[in-house]
């Protein structure tokens, strides 16, 4: 699968989403 | 017949890495096995791997004493409320976890030996109408429980002597989760299955759930084993228990599909078919290796990144398989006829 399938990847995707996701 | 019609289903025969037969254990006191598992077992300074099968009154333990040469060390018995699966912690030590119930799990126990008074004892760990559970590495327990208003999914932490250490509440998603899988290589992240045909993802750190994403309409009620974290996607490992066989691609067996977190998109990426004919009913993974039993009775067993079927077991004269189980680290596969008998397979 590439990139422009799937949107653009973020090797952080973990820590990322954990800081915007609500507490 | 059965083997016949499933050798076609083998593009390049057994191979290499097919199934080597190592041992058998028999349990003439069983009147209908329900699963089978392997629990690490320190004893007198001494770590092995031991054999646990389930019947629905009844768990035992069992100990390698020869080559080929299984002894039941202990039995719990169960009478209440009937066993209906054994729960693998994976990496935990001298720890059974089994789930009990009538349709759907109704407590969670732990089972186990205590020194403090040289016994065999159960502890019960949960109650409810849990609808799914899960064991993750370093003694923790995920589950889902639902009351007619809200979902709980909760994690504890095990204690050596059975009872629950820290306890962590997860955000639940709007619909029923129906699996759970660890992701591989991921101490802190979750994924779930969900009864609206859903992926979601937990931080199990901080309880937050992190994202949904939808999974497709082309096959509902998919439930995921297990998840590996790789070059920013989520691959996923999801079986179909009530897809429908279709001309083209067969019966889904076992379906790769990776998702990016980031936007949720998704795609799949290797696709397992059942042999033509027999449907499949309870699968499970071990690292990349997928394995099921077919209604006909034969064990099925899958290369989850080639996408291909590597090895069959036929039913064979001495009865069906009824179960089909990966066991702890790597050490082969389990697969059990309903009589109580045990066969261990090096893969």
């Amino acid at each position: 699968c590439s990139e422009s399938d799937l949107g653009p990847i973020s090797l952080n995707w973990f820590e990322e989403l954990s800081a915007e996701a609500p507490p | 017949d059965v083997a016949e019609q499933l050798t076609p289903v083998l593009p390049d025969g057994p191979g290499e890495e097919s199934l080597q037969f190592v041992s058998e254990l028999k349990d003439s006191s069983c009147s209908g096995a329900v699963d089978v598992s392997t629990v690490w077992w320190a004893a007198a300074g001494h770590r092995e791997l031991r054999v646990v099968t389930a019947s629905e009154s009844a768990v035992s333990l069992w100990q390698p004493l020869a080559p080929d040469c299984w002894g039941k060390v202990y039995t719990w018995h169960l009478r209440e409320i009937p066993v209906i699966q054994i729960v693998p912690l994976p990496d935990t030590c001298n720890l059974v976890c089994v789930a009990l119930g009538e349709l759907e799990i109704g407590e969670i126990r732990l089972l186990l030996y205590s020194s403090e008074t040289d016994s065999f004892e159960h502890s019960l760990v949960k109650t409810g109408n849990i609808k799914a559970v899960v064991g993750l590495k370093d003694q923790r327990l995920v589950s889902s429980s639902r009351t007619m208003q809200e979902q709980q999914v909760e994690m504890v932490s095990l204690s050596e002597t059975g009872g629950s250490k820290d306890k962590q509440t997860l955000m639940p998603p709007e619909e029923t989760v129906t699996a759970f899988a660890e992701v591989e290589g991921m101490r802190e992240a979750l994924v779930g299955t969900t009864a609206g045909n859903s992926v979601v993802v937990w931080n199990l750190k901080t309880g937050q759930l992190l994202r949904k994403m939808h999974i497709g309409y082309s096959y509902p009620a998919s439930i995921c084993h297990r998840a590996y974290s790789d070059s920013g996607l989520l691959f996923v490992v999801l079986s179909h228990p009530h897809a429908k066989e279709s001309e083209s691609c067969g019966s889904p067996a076992f379906r790769v599909v990776a998702f990016n977190p980031r936007t949720g998109r998704s795609a799949g990426v290797m696709f397992c078919c059942l042999p033509p004919g027999p449907a499949g009913r309870r699968g499970d993974v071990w690292d990349t290796a997928g394995a099921a039993v077919l209604t006909s009775g034969a064990v099925a067993v899958w290369d989850l990144l080639r996408g291909r079927c590597t090895a069959v077991l036929p039913a064979g004269p001495a009865g069906r398989w009824a179960l089909a189980r990966w066991a702890s680290g790597g050490a082969g596969l389990l697969a059990g006829r309903c009589n109580g008998t045990v066969h261990l397979y090096r893969y």
